[in-house]
């Protein structure tokens, strides 16, 4: 996961759709950054949720979270690094 | 069950941006690409 890091930093190596999700999000306040992306990690778990995905469901919910947590990073979001999601318990409400 | 937007600002804000429509793509994208192994 490391490495996906690696090479989405720049915007003009970052896939359209990262960059279009990176722009969102530099439309948000600093504070609001991890909460929206929370509520968007919910969403996406509730989709795949109902697509039955039975047989890796734990694997993709932890992979949602994975990948939501490094995106301020990804995006280089100003004031904020990481949001510390725990996929099984709620996590920290900001 | 605490939700996300105890800031209630964010909960607008996350209507605002549609919801991080393009984000939960990208998410969604990630999580099942990880997830065919």
């Amino acid at each position: 996961f490391e490495d996906d890091m690696e090479n989405q930093q720049g915007p003009q190596q970052r896939p359209p759709l990262l960059q279009q999700c990176c722009n969102e999000l530099h439309q948000e306040e600093a504070l609001c950054v991890c909460p929206t992306l929370k509520g968007a990690s919910k969403a996406v778990r509730q989709q795949v949720r109902q697509q039955g995905h039975q047989q890796q469901m734990q694997h993709v919910i932890s992979r949602i979270y994975q990948t939501a947590t490094h995106l301020p990073r990804v995006c280089n979001i100003p004031q904020v690094s990481v949001c510390p999601f725990q996929k099984t318990m709620p996590g920290p409400s900001y | 069950q605490a939700g996300p937007f105890r800031i209630p600002r964010c909960r607008k804000e996350f209507r605002q941006a549609q919801h991080l429509r393009a984000c939960q793509q990208w998410l969604h994208r990630q999580a099942m690409q990880s997830g065919s192994g």
